[in-house]
């Protein structure tokens, strides 16, 4: 309405002031006319993106509400795959070591507080004694910040976080939901050599009377037989977990606190190393990136507690690259690829006296996810 | 980055008092924030 009503005072003013030539009024007219044309171009141009953008949201909401969208092809998470994440997670390791200068420091990390929404009131330390982002982004916490909760009868969160799934693992081949409409089983998380409590189930018997027995000579399967028979989303099947086996995945923002703690008393027996690739851990990428979970480079701790098997993994990203085991100091991740084959077998350790491992309280800090 | 717990915890027959049941049972929903050492999970004993 605006631009038409400039178009005609501008059409006014030009009868008006009729002394000047025909050309002249022309061409001015012309010129006036460019500017609020682009405009209009423009605000038309953003209220079709703007509609667009509606009209797909809501596509996807409708899709998510049925179940169907998670993991269509994405050209997105096929241009991903073409990156060279692990050099850019190493750069940005190495960038963010940097050393700042004192006077930078609360600022830079106010900055970064302000834009992840982290606590600084929480900071162990002044920031200015925090000498790059790096060293900050793995701060420890003030004393009693986070209190452990005593009752022997829970489990704690390792860490602070979001929580995206939990439950039970009931069905064969213990599938763990990273969204709806697409599982992973847990022997793919935690390797094939895991504990995990899994029951053969005889298919000449009902589940009620089936016959259970122990899942150790599936575990002998050398690594390249199973990777190489269905790489990563192989079926562990006819195997079934045991009752009583539960899962949660806990995703942890850029702001959060970035260590991690014992859930709950335990030994850890082992731990096993896969170095995958390091795609981001975002939200839309949990979405679009199949088997995300267990395609990422990872750690799992595997042990005992008073109510039977536990494990942990910590699984890496892009910015986040690398993980520091503190019971295992020597332990590198991200680490350039030696070998271009993929899948590597996962590195293993047991940890010693056999049997016992490390022994650690509910609330000990056991790892840290590092920038880069 | 991320976090994936796997464990073993308790479960029971099903019982009238589910309050008090010694079966393994989460307290958190999806989506909720949780911080280091609060319960993820309780029973009874």
């Amino acid at each position: 309405t605006t631009f038409f009503r400039k178009v005609q005072a501008t059409e006014a003013r030009a009868s008006l002031n009729s002394g000047g030539s025909s050309s002249s009024n022309s061409s001015s007219q012309g010129s006036n006319l460019l500017l609020p044309g682009a405009t209009v171009a423009t605000i038309v141009m953003l209220g079709l993106l703007h509609a667009r953008r509606l009209y797909d949201d809501q596509k996807v909401e409708e899709a998510r509400e049925k179940g169907t969208l998670e993991f269509r092809p994405d050209a997105k998470a096929t241009f991903m795959r073409l990156l060279p994440l692990r050099s850019i997670s190493r750069f940005w390791g190495t960038l963010t070591s940097v050393e700042l200068p004192m006077w930078l420091r609360p600022y830079a990390y106010k900055g970064w507080a302000r834009a992840f929404h982290s606590n600084l009131e929480e900071v162990a330390l002044p920031l200015e004694e925090y000498a790059s982002l790096r060293e900050f982004f793995v701060r420890r916490l003030k004393e009693g910040t986070r209190p452990i909760d005593c009752n022997p009868c829970c489990l704690v969160s390792p860490v602070d976080g979001t929580v995206l799934q939990f439950g039970e693992l009931k069905k064969a081949g213990a599938m763990i939901e990273q969204v709806k409409g697409f599982s992973y089983s847990a022997s793919s998380l935690l390797g094939a050599s895991s504990l995990l409590p899994m029951a053969v189930v005889d298919d000449n018997k009902n589940e009620d009377g089936g016959q259970e027995g122990s899942t150790d000579d599936a575990n002998q399967k050398s690594w390249w037989r199973v990777s190489l028979a269905s790489p990563k989303v192989r079926d562990p099947a006819p195997a079934c977990p045991l009752k009583g086996l539960f899962y949660c995945v806990i995703y942890l923002r850029p702001g959060d606190y970035h260590r991690i703690h014992s859930p709950v008393d335990w030994n850890v027996l082992g731990r096993r190393h896969f170095s995958g690739c390091l795609f981001p851990m975002n939200e839309r990428a949990t979405r679009t990136i199949r088997n995300l979970h267990v395609e990422n480079e990872r750690i799992v701790l595997e042990g005992k507690w008073q109510e039977g098997f536990m494990a942990m993994a910590a699984i890496g990203a892009t910015n986040i690259g690398s993980i520091e085991l503190f019971i295992e100091p020597t332990l590198r991740t991200n680490r350039p690829w030696k070998k271009m084959l993929h899948p590597e077998p996962p590195e293993e350790q047991v940890y010693e006296p056999k049997g016992t491992g490390v022994f650690l309280k509910k609330g000990d800090e056991l790892a840290a996810f590092n920038m880069g | 980055s991320t976090v994936v717990l796997v464990f073993q915890a308790p479960i029971s027959e099903p019982s009238a008092d589910k309050s008090m049941s010694a079966e393994f049972r989460f307290c958190i929903k999806k989506g909720d924030r949780v911080r280091m050492g609060e319960a993820l999970g309780r029973w009874h004993d």
